[in-house]
């Protein structure tokens, strides 16, 4: 069955693009069939994979139901990695969407046709709780939670844990929280052992063993448009992020 | 006057909350009467100043009118220095401001009573284009946009810049782009040399001399409720933000 994953953090800047597109193209590169969905209208994940921003089939067309998801999937230079790409459009949607009916299941809806062509769906989302991301969670299952280990993260963790309970009993009965990612990990600082040890300790069995250390690959790799894979195998980055994707591969199996 | 600054950028993470703290501290220590308005329904600003998120008297009820801002005004430990909190309840307004009629100008409207009694005004902004985002730029004069210096950074900047020159259009004849402030700046990376040229390239005037270098003590600050200089005033954080509160305030003066 394919496995749908929103990553979501209304804290910005936090590695939710970094994460879906390294995660997904890890699993792309392991045979699997994968599909980014970029709902963010900064459209950060489709320029990391090299697509246009501006392209005429896109999320926000398939949102208000112009379009197809099927007809507005495009493929990546990465073999088996599809993406729906965004587009600055999807800037005006707070306002448009909340006037169609049942809103909050455009995306979940749309997804429907794309479902039995992919082994992996990862949804891209924007640093809000907004109307976007209610769309992503309301189509997903599992909600996937990068964290930067600093103090803005764990007061912005528990806003969001109750905006996911809130759609899981409004919208969306099988979204639950799957993983906690730390991300731009830096293990010189006290700050980040200490918010280590308070995730780990509230969420034993949702924080990922593996770690994703401040790299600064990481950052250089979108503005080559490709995943962190094609532009530095060898960085930590990318060792990071295999090990990431193995590890939720993993995390699977076990549920 | 009372010179009133909207720190702006829809990129999440680039330190327009450590900004808009410090640099208002900074003024504050100097001697002038400062208000930092926090329309960030994460409220990091309101908590950065060792307020609680979730006063009676906020930032959502003075914007749908029911509390003038005077009222909802609270000192900081700092003197001189003000805070208008912000409340999780902001995460609504997308959906409810849309409904009053001109609501693109009620945080302006609110915050009229308020001029007579600041040198200066700070608002915090969310990671967004949306209501609060709109609402912030049409009270200010001077947009000051925070930047990191990474790739996703440049494409975002020409978007935030067509969105104000619309809301100049539309709503706020007055606003205009104050300053570009490179933040988490780190010298060793090629990439962040190659963004800063770039942007030098493109505005000339507007990019501060002044760069914010990553310091682990500025992400450490917050979690003390205090800004960097009641934390660490020997650290670069809190040197830099001095340097670039000065620089701002020369900055005006050339205007
Ligand atoms: N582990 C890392 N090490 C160094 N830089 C990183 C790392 N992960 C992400 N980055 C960089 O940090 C910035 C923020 O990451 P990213 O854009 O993935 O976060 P985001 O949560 O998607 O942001 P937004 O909230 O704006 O959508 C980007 O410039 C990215 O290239
Ligand atoms: N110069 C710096 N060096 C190191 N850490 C920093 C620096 N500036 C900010 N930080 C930390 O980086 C994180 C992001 O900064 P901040 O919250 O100010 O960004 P923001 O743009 O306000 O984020 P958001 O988009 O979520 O509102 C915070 O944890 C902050 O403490
Ligand atoms: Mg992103
Ligand atoms: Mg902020």
């Amino acid at each position: 069955p394919c496995i749908r994953y929103v990553v979501a953090n209304q804290k910005g800047g936090v590695g939710k693009t970094t994460t879906v597109v390294n995660v997904a193209t890890a699993m792309a590169i392991a045979g699997r069939r994968v599909l980014v969905v970029d709902v963010d209208p900064q459209a950060n994940a489709t320029s990391h994979l090299g697509v246009p921003q501006d392209l005429p089939r896109n999320a926000y067309r398939v949102l208000i139901g112009e379009q197809s998801a099927v007809e507005a999937c495009v493929p990546t230079e990465v073999e088996n990695l599809w993406l729906l790409p965004a587009h600055p459009d999807l800037y005006g949607i707070t306002l448009e969407l909340p006037q169609v009916e049942d809103w909050p299941y455009c995306l979940q809806r749309a997804l429907q046709g794309l479902i039995p062509r992919f082994d992996f769906i990862w949804i891209d989302t924007p640093p809000s709780l907004g109307v976007l991301t209610i769309n992503a969670m309301t189509a997903a299952r599992y909600l996937v939670v990068p964290i930067q280990c600093e103090y803005f993260a764990l007061e912005g963790l528990a806003t969001l844990l109750r905006a996911m309970d809130r759609i899981h009993r409004a919208y969306n009965p099988e979204l639950e929280l799957h993983a906690i990612v730390l991300t731009m990990y830096d293990e010189r600082t006290n700050l980040a052992y200490q918010v280590r040890q308070e995730l780990t300790t509230h969420f034993p069995d949702r924080v990922m063993k593996t770690v994703i250390p401040r790299n600064v690959r990481l950052a250089e790799a979108p503005s080559f448009g490709r995943p962190i894979f094609l532009y530095d195998i060898r960085s930590r980055g990318a060792q990071a992020y295999l090990e990431l994707a193995k590890e939720l591969l993993n995390h699977e199996a076990h549920r």
